[in-house]
C-alpha cells in the first residue's frame, strides 16, 4: 500500500 | 543479508569503533572533524526515524541504536569532555553544516521515491550521508598530519561504502524488483569522495610510510 515503508538496509 | 551487506556493515561497525577509542582511550579527537560527527547524528536521526515503527530485525534494530548511540556520544565527548574537547582543531573544522544540508533539504523535497514523510527524511538522510565526510576530508587535507587511527577510521568508512555497492549489485541481478536509484546514485557519490583519500592511504601503505596528503 502507499504507506509501505520498505527500507530494510541501514 | 549478503555477505557483502554484512561486510559493509561490519567495516562501518568497525570505523565508529576505532573512533571511539581514540577519543575514548586516547583522550584525543585530533583532525576529527566535530561538524562530519554533528552531520552524521542529523543522518542517523532522520534515517532511523522508523525505529519504533517498522521492524525489519533485531539485526537491524539493535545495528540502528549502536549507530544512533555511538553518534551522539562521539559528538557529546568531543563537544563536552574537557579532556577531549582540549585536542579538538577548531580553528581549521570551519565547513558550515547548512551549506552541505540546504541543498539536500531541497533536492529531498524534489527527488524521491515516495512523497511521504519518512520517505523524505530517508532520502534527505542518503543525500547528507553522501556528502557528511566533506568537512572531514578538507579538515585532513588542512591539517595534512594524520595519525594512525584518524586514517584507519576513513579508510575503513570508505571501505563499508565499498561494500555496499557491491551488496546493490548482487540484490540487483539475485532480487527481483530491487531497484532503488536514488540510493545507489548518492551512494556512489559518496564512495567517489574517498577516492583520493584511497589513493594517499594506499601508496603510504604500499611505501611503508606514515600517511600525508600532498598540500
Amino acid at each position: 500500500d502507499e504507506d509501505y515503508f520498505d527500507h530494510d538496509e541501514l | 543479508m549478503n555477505i557483502f551487506r554484512l561486510a559493509g556493515d561490519m567495516t562501518h561497525l568497525a570505523s565508529v569503533l576505532v573512533l571511539l577509542l581514540k577519543i575514548h582511550t586516547i583522550k584525543s579527537c585530533a583532525g576529527v572533524s566535530l561538524k562530519t560527527q554533528e552531520l552524521y547524528v542529523i543522518v542517523f536521526a532522520t534515517r532511523y526515524l522508523d525505529i519504533f515503527t517498522s521492524f525489519v530485525s533485531i539485526y537491524n534494530s539493535l545495528m540502528k541504536l549502536i549507530f544512533l548511540g555511538s553518534s551522539f556520544s562521539i559528538v557529546w565527548y568531543m563537544r563536552y569532555h574537557k579532556a577531549v574537547h582540549r585536542t579538538y582543531d577548531r580553528e581549521q573544522d570551519t565547513f558550515r553544516h547548512w551549506f552541505l544540508m540546504l541543498p539536500c533539504i531541497l533536492l529531498a523535497l524534489l527527488i524521491h521515491e515516495k512523497f511521504t514523510f519518512f520517505e523524505v527524511m530517508w532520502t534527505f538522510s542518503l543525500y547528507l550521508e553522501a556528502v557528511a565526510i566533506l568537512p572531514q576530508l578538507v579538515l585532513l587535507q588542512r591539517t595534512r598530519n594524520i595519525d594512525n587511527l584518524t586514517g584507519q577510521y576513513i579508510f575503513l568508512l570508505g571501505g563499508y561504502r565499498g561494500f555496499y555497492i557491491l551488496n546493490w549489485i548482487y540484490r540487483y541481478f539475485t532480487e527481483p524488483h530491487y531497484v532503488h536509484w536514488i540510493t545507489w546514485i548518492s551512494g556512489l557519490v559518496q564512495t567517489l569522495l574517498y577516492a583520493d583519500f584511497f589513493y594517499y592511504y594506499f601508496l603510504s601503505w604500499k611505501n611503508n610510510k606514515k600517511l600525508q596528503l600532498p598540500a
